[in-house]
């Protein structure tokens, strides 16, 4: 059942510099 | 200190003269068995410099992804005879539930004159099985 992307995602993250 | 896993690394970029790999650690950090270690190499075979090189990551809910500060911004430009310059940023991904990962990145760098904004998704993975004896 491969219907779209249900996956819910994080925010990007970068290092803290 | 990382030790190098002996699996062969990831490109998971490659334009515009800039390209990343990404190799896996052998070891997870102490007590988390359920992180991957991942060393994030840059490297360019521009005529001329790379500048603001910036790199972030998104992972799904259900993992977490942190980003060590990387070794530069820059890279200089690429002289044949000269040992390669590198920009390395260690990243570290965890994954309690032992799932398939599925990573998206962002890449913002300027060459010369351009700016380039770039993305694409890493699905290249070792099994979560074997993370932390690689």
């Amino acid at each position: 059942s491969q219907s779209g992307d249900a996956t819910t995602w994080n925010s990007f993250q970068s290092s803290d510099t | 200190s990382i030790r190098p896993s002996s699996l062969l690394p990831v490109t998971i970029f490659d334009k515009h003269s800039l390209r990343v790999l990404f190799h896996f650690a052998r070891d997870s950090p102490p007590s988390r068995p359920d992180v991957l270690v991942v060393i994030i190499s840059m490297l360019s075979s521009a005529p001329t410099p790379v500048i603001n090189i910036r790199f972030q990551a998104a992972v799904p809910k259900t993992m977490k992804v942190k980003l060590q500060p990387p070794s530069g911004t820059e890279l200089p430009a690429f002289n044949p005879i000269l040992p390669p310059a590198a920009v390395t940023q260690v990243l570290l991904l965890a994954n309690p539930h032992k799932e398939k990962v599925r990573l998206k990145y962002k890449l913002t760098f300027d060459l010369g004159e351009e700016s380039y904004d770039e993305s694409g998704d890493v699905e290249q993975f070792p099994p979560p099985e074997n993370w932390g004896n690689l």
